[in-house]
């Protein structure tokens, strides 16, 4: 339930994505091995970075050293929506298909489907963030699910085992939770997931770069992709975390990679995911001339 | 001889907790980017070594890299009317992998290992991408392939511009827009 005639779809063997006719926005991912579909959605959305009073200890900023969003609501509703009367390219060919997002002036995504992939290739463009109202902003690439995750989410520890995360948690201690975004942010150094057990679905994100990463509301994945910001957070880096770069700021382009499939079949399939990423192969050109042969 | 020193160090340095989390400050940012830089470019003269002293060439072949291929540039495929390609695979297992090259619009043809004809697809670039700040290049399209390689080997392609109407093993490509 829930399909429209007209959302259109891209799909290989294992994987079919349904997006919506009218917006360009993904809204379904169906896993064809295992029949199984969830729906999903893929924002991005900004928070407004604290400007604090570096006067007082408890008022820091938002900076290089520390996320802290000028807000103290829970879950997504901190965060703004990254909306604009964009555009949408479908391109669909033998080897690749993908769906071109053209979200606002310094967002767009291209979503990419390859032939023989079992994962989806979300290439994310973001920048140069605009920060001609006064306001640092703190950008995050957010997948909403139907999986029922709860509480708990899941994030590498550099290499070595994937740590059980809980919202609003700590294995050691009370916590008295103050700060009830940030708290929950964890850094993501390849990869962050959630589980349905009910269902045995797992949806896995691999990313290209450490980014910080979290789980704030059930079937939910959200991961920072890109900050700016005009105060210094006073903790020892004594200038803000602006990089005007060209003097426009910063543009960041990277990829996540999403997989999903059982929760039994996930480690395998995402290990050796990463290991086509992370040692993906050198590509080495040489411009054929009379002097170089192809034989050579 | 290379010394695949200077990025062992370059690394050694941005160990730093303020290169690991991105609070050192910004002239120092770019400082860690110019050693890092600087190493990976001593080590791919190294890998450059390593596959001239293993396919057995005539005389050393000078390869290049291209670092910009995340924003679609790549001088040698925007400007070369014939490249060739070689895939290292650092891993233990055979690798299908999907190559993505920026090209300049035109017909192209694509030969594997036995001069085998490799399918391919042409698309254009995305807008985004085409108007990306301080970004310098001819490159209109990207041309896609999906090349196989062995575990721990290499595999070598020909990728021509062919004269026009030359006939070309491109697949078909659509592209359907819409305003949100």
């Amino acid at each position: 339930s829930g399909f429209a005639d007209d959302d259109f779809v891209i799909k290989n063997e294992f994987l079919a994505l349904t997006f919506d006719q009218s917006s360009g926005s993904l809204k379904y991912l169906t896993n064809l091995e295992t029949n199984t579909t969830i729906s999903i959605s893929q924002t991005f959305a900004y928070y407004v970075g604290s400007v604090g009073n570096n006067t007082k200890e408890p008022l820091r900023a938002s900076g290089a050293y520390i996320f802290r969003p000028n807000c103290t609501g829970a879950g997504p509703d901190c965060s703004r929506p990254l909306e604009g009367n964009g555009t949408y390219e479908i391109v669909k060919g033998p080897l690749v298909q993908e769906v071109r997002q053209y979200i606002c002036a310094w967002v767009s995504q291209v979503i990419r489907l390859h032939a023989t992939s079992k994962k989806v290739h979300f290439e994310w463009q973001v920048g140069p963030i605009p920060v001609g109202d006064g306001i640092g902003k703190e950008i995050v690439s957010r997948f909403s699910t139907n999986l029922k995750s709860g509480t708990e989410f899941f994030t590498d520890s550099n290499g070595r085992q994937n740590i059980k995360r809980r919202r609003n948690f700590r294995p050691s201690f009370n916590l008295n939770l103050t700060e009830p975004i940030s708290s929950n942010f964890y850094p993501v150094v390849d990869r962050i997931f959630i589980q349905d057990e009910t269902a045995g679905s797992q949806l896995t994100i691999l990313t290209d770069r450490a980014q910080a990463g979290s789980s704030l509301l059930e079937g939910q994945i959200e991961l920072m992709v890109h900050r700016r910001l005009l105060v210094d957070d006073w903790l020892g880096v004594s200038e803000p975390l602006n990089e005007p770069g060209l003097g426009e700021g910063l543009v960041v382009r990277g990829s996540h990679h999403l997989i999903f499939t059982n929760i039994a079949k996930s480690p395998r399939r995402h290990r050796l995911a990463s290991h086509d990423l992370y040692w993906h192969p050198a590509l080495l050109l040489l411009p054929v001339s009379s002097t170089t042969s192809q034989a050579d | 001889q290379h010394d695949v020193s200077a990025l062992r160090d370059a690394v050694s340095v941005a160990q730093h907790h303020d290169a690991v989390t991105g609070t050192e400050r910004q002239h120092v940012a770019d400082d860690y980017a110019l050693r890092l830089d600087r190493g990976v470019k001593e080590c791919q003269e190294t890998v450059v070594d390593g596959i001239n002293r293993i396919s057995n060439v005539t005389k050393p072949l000078q390869f290049e890299f291209c670092d910009l291929l995340n924003i679609s540039i790549c001088s040698i495929t925007e400007n070369s009317k014939e490249v060739a390609l070689v895939l290292w695979n650092p891993l233990s297992r055979t690798l299908n992998h999907y190559v993505q090259l920026p090209v300049v619009d035109g017909d192209y043809d694509i030969t594997g290992p036995g001069g085998t004809k490799i399918p391919f697809q042409i698309t254009p670039l995305p807008k985004h991408t085409l108007l990306l700040p301080g970004r310098l290049s001819n490159a209109t399209h990207e041309i896609l392939f999906r090349a196989k390689l062995p575990p721990l080997g290499y595999t070598a392609y020909n990728l021509k511009k062919l004269a026009k109407g030359g006939v070309s093993l491109a697949g078909h490509t659509s592209i359907l827009r819409k305003r949100a």
